[in-house]
């Protein structure tokens, strides 16, 4: 299902961008 | 408090986005982390899209915020 791929697309992509950022945040000195 | 700490943490990482402190990003903006972040531009140009709901190219600090709710929650809060 293209849709449903899409949709887990974006949101696995959100999901890592704020992952990404709240690693960031407390990796970095 | 725990939608005080999430409204900071938006906050925060709100302004690494927007480092001039414009109080929106931009597509610009968004590339930039690139390189910061370990995603790639397609996937920071993905991100901008998905936050940037009614998709006239300046992501506020509201569209953020629900964005990233959506991630928190993982699903839309009307």
């Amino acid at each position: 299902d293209p849709n449903m791929k899409a949709g887990t697309t974006s949101e696995g992509v959100l999901a890592n961008f704020f992952n990404s950022l709240l690693s960031k945040k407390t990796g970095s000195p | 408090t725990g939608q005080l700490t999430m409204l900071e943490k938006t906050h925060e990482f709100f302004q690494i986005c927007d480092v001039e402190d414009k109080g929106f990003i931009t597509r610009r903006d968004m590339q930039r982390l690139h390189g910061e972040l370990p995603l790639s531009a397609d996937e920071l140009e993905n991100v901008f899209d998905t936050l940037d709901a009614d998709g006239n190219g300046y992501l506020t600090l509201e569209e953020f915020t629900t964005g990233f709710s959506e991630f928190l929650f993982g699903r839309k809060i009307s």
